[in-house]
């Protein structure tokens, strides 16, 4: 089973045309194997984008070396899928 | 086999898996057989069953209101409203004076898992896939996303041909026997009237098009619907959504369902985006499976309530 540990997901808010700009051209950057959970709508339209662990640091420094402020929604995401499986096995019980 | 002996006793606010579903399935056919039946509209990539629950009181193909969930697997709280809206159904025909209206004039039909395959792996294997599970011949890369998939500007901007994408298209429109299996449905049916799909987790309420930025014909009609179905939404918990067409509030996307039911001739076409606040995503604690789905009940309520009173 795929596992996520140390995955963050990362909400980010473009705050002009030309970080909006930036954000797409991040969707399109295959290297850093980013999935975006909120694709890119418009200026003042949050993007949720999950990174793996391996990626965090280059994709932060991206963001910052941009200026684009981001703040982290979730911080580990495989806590919030452990505890989501024993929520239903629990359930099950 | 289920832990769960009725749907009275099942449990609606945790999450199930496929089995479990089409459990609950055959549980509130057979609780209800006047008024509940169960068709299957196909087979998925893997052979998984297409299941349609049919909620009707009678006549012969009456007008009907269509309602997806779950076309992308990794919304589990799609899947799970779907068992609600369905129990829901059940419990307030006779009691609820419009449901009750409306099911004595109109079908309702039910497809509470569009991609079962996907949703099975996303129990199994990965719980955030999104796409089907079809192999794309020439890429290592598996699966289609099936909202790209229908032949309404199939292939155009706010799609991908790449199938590593989250968004590929697939070869051609309808290439998914998961659409495909919809598609011939609903036009042997021809009396649909509503077309509602259930997406999360942005908190949207769309309607054509996606494909392009010229406005529906009944992009008025559309427009003050969505206004009353978002405030009936709100009135119970003041989850706030935005509404729009698809292209406006979201993003330019081609070959999408609710594009494809409007240019048959389906008015009240709306895909609906789900609650997260912003904490969660794809990851809704199951506690809140109840309150998301009630909260989305009325805005599903508002549109069915007007398609039955604006007949066209």
């Amino acid at each position: 089973k795929k596992t996520f540990e140390g995955h963050q997901v990362l909400r980010i808010i473009p705050k002009d045309d030309a970080q909006l700009s930036l954000m797409k051209n991040l969707e399109d950057m295959n290297e850093f194997e980013l999935d975006f959970w909120r694709g890119v709508t418009g200026v003042s339209m949050p993007v949720d984008v999950r990174v793996p662990i391996h990626n965090l640091e280059s994709v932060k420094m991206y963001l910052e070396a941009q200026n684009t402020e981001y703040s982290v929604m979730i911080k580990d995401l495989q806590v919030l899928l452990d505890r989501e499986q024993e929520e239903m096995k629990s359930a099950a019980r | 086999a289920s832990q769960h002996r009725n749907t009275d006793s099942f449990d609606y606010s945790s999450y199930h898996t496929l089995s479990e579903i089409y459990s609950f399935q055959d549980m509130l056919v057979a609780e209800n057989p006047n008024l509940v039946s169960k068709i299957v509209i196909g087979q998925s990539y893997e052979g998984r069953p297409l299941n349609v629950l049919k909620f009707s009181t009678g006549g012969t193909n009456r007008p009907a209101i269509w309602i997806d969930n779950g076309i992308h697997s990794r919304e589990w709280i799609t899947q799970a409203s779907g068992i609600w809206f369905a129990k829901k159904i059940v419990t307030d025909y006779g009691t609820d004076p419009t449901l009750t209206a409306i099911l004595d004039n109109m079908d309702i039909f039910l497809e509470m898992v569009i991609n079962p395959d996907g949703f099975y792996y996303t129990h199994t294997t990965n719980r955030l896939w999104r796409k089907t599970r079809k192999p794309n011949p020439g890429s290592s890369c598996i699966g289609v996303d099936l909202n790209r998939n229908w032949d309404a500007d199939f292939g155009g901007p706010g799609a991908s041909s790449y199938p590593c994408s989250i968004t590929y298209s697939g070869p051609s429109a309808h290439s998914e026997s998961e659409v495909k299996s919809i598609v011939d449905f609903v036009k042997s049916h021809g009396n649909i009237k509503a077309f509602l799909s259930v997406h999360s987790y942005s908190q949207l309420l769309l309607y054509p098009y996606g494909y392009t930025m010229t406005p529906a014909e009944d992009q008025a009609e559309l427009d003050s619907l969505a206004l009353k179905a978002v405030t009936d939404l709100a009135s119970l918990y003041g989850t706030t959504y935005t509404y729009g067409s698809f292209f406006d509030a979201l993003y330019q996307g081609s070959g999408t369902s609710i594009d494809w039911a409007y240019n048959q001739g389906i008015k009240y076409a709306y895909t609906l985006e789900q609650r997260d606040t912003g904490t969660y995503g794809f990851l809704l604690p199951a506690n809140q499976i109840i309150p998301t789905a009630t909260e989305t009940w009325l805005a599903l309520m508002a549109i069915m309530d007007h398609t039955y009173q604006n007949p066209y």
